[in-house]
C-alpha cells in the first residue's frame, strides 16, 4: 500500500508540466525515503532525476518499495483537474494497476477522485557518480531561462565558459553572434537574486540549446537554479523544491570528435 | 547531430 499527501496538488502538477515534454513515460520508484523518478529523453542525450523526500509530504506511507509506471501526459491531464489550492492524496496498491489522485478543496466541500492506469515501462536506470564539479553557478532561474531563450533565437548551441570573475554564454548562427556575460552578484536584498560563481578550475563546454530551453520550463518551481560544470562531463541543471526535494536535469556535452 | 554525445557515455547502467 502506498499513500502520500501533499499540501498543494499544484506542486506536482507544475513538476510534471516541466518534464513531460522531455520524457513522456517514466517509472516513479516509491519507498520509505520518498518518491523518485529517473528517465532519459527519447534521444538518450539528457536525463531527468526527480526526488521528493517522504518528510516533505504531509503524510507518507509506503509499506514496501513499489514501482509506478506512468504516462506523464496522462498524469498531467488528471493533475490539471485539481483546483488551485486543492490538496493531493495519491494512493496505490500492488493488487491493481491504478494510482488514485484525490483532490480536496480547502474547505473539504469538494472531493474529486481520478484513477490513472499504471503501465509497465522498461527503462534503464543509470548510476550517477557523486562527482566534484569544476564550476558551480547559482543564479536567478528566470535569468537563466531568459539567457537560453534569447540565445536560442541566435544559434543551436551555447558555449558556456566559467572563469573566477564571470560566466559567459555564447551562441552563433546564420544571422550573427551573441554573448551574455554574468558577473558574480552577492549584495542583493533577496538571496535568490544572487549570482554565485564557485570555480575550482575554469571550464568551457558546449551544449545543445533546445535541451536547456526545455529544462528551463522548471523555472516556476524555484527562484534560483544551480548549474554544475566539469570538462567533458554532462552539465547538471538543478531546481530545488523547497522542503521536499529537487528536479535535476543532466545534459551530455557536444564534443569535437 | 555531430559531436553530440549520449548520456550513457558518462553514466553507467545500474
Amino acid at each position: 500500500m502506498f499513500e502520500a499527501q501533499m499540501a498543494q496538488a499544484a506542486l506536482l502538477k507544475q513538476i510534471i508540466e516541466s518534464i513531460r515534454e522531455l520524457i513522456t513515460e517514466a517509472t516513479f520508484e516509491v519507498s520509505g525515503t520518498g518518491m523518485m523518478l529517473q528517465a532519459m529523453d527519447s534521444s538518450h542525450v539528457s536525463l531527468v532525476a526527480l526526488n521528493l523526500r517522504s518528510d516533505g509530504f504531509q503524510l507518507f506511507r509506503a509499506d514496501r518499495p513499489f514501482s509506478m509506471g506512468m504516462n506523464l501526459n496522462h498524469m498531467a491531464k488528471m493533475l490539471k483537474c485539481a483546483g488551485k489550492d486543492d490538496t493531493l492524496t495519491m494512493r496505490a496498491d500492488e493488487a491493481n494497476d491504478l494510482v488514485t489522485f484525490l483532490f480536496e478543496s480547502p474547505g473539504n466541500e469538494r472531493l474529486a477522485e481520478f484513477e490513472l492506469k499504471l503501465m509497465d515501462i522498461t527503462s534503464e536506470n543509470l548510476g550517477i557518480p557523486d562527482a566534484e564539479y569544476s564550476a558551480t553557478v547559482s543564479m536567478p532561474s528566470a535569468e537563466f531561462q531568459r539567457i537560453v531563450k534569447d540565445l536560442g533565437s541566435i544559434g543551436d548551441t551555447v558555449e558556456i565558459t566559467v572563469t573566477k570573475d564571470d560566466v559567459r554564454f555564447a551562441a552563433s548562427g546564420d544571422i550573427g553572434n551573441a554573448t551574455i556575460k554574468c558577473r558574480q552578484l552577492l549584495d542583493t536584498e533577496k538571496p535568490e537574486d544572487r549570482t554565485l560563481i564557485e570555480m575550482v578550475e575554469p571550464v568551457n563546454l558546449t551544449f545543445a540549446l533546445r535541451y536547456l530551453i526545455n529544462f528551463s520550463k522548471a523555472t516556476s518551481l524555484a527562484p534560483s537554479v544551480t548549474i554544475k560544470l566539469s570538462t567533458e562531463m554532462p552539465v547538471v541543471v538543478e531546481y530545488k523544491l523547497s522542503d521536499i526535494g529537487y528536479v535535476r536535469f543532466y545534459l551530455a556535452p557536444k564534443i569535437e570528435d | 547531430p555531430p559531436g553530440q554525445k549520449g548520456i550513457m557515455n558518462f553514466f553507467t547502467k545500474k
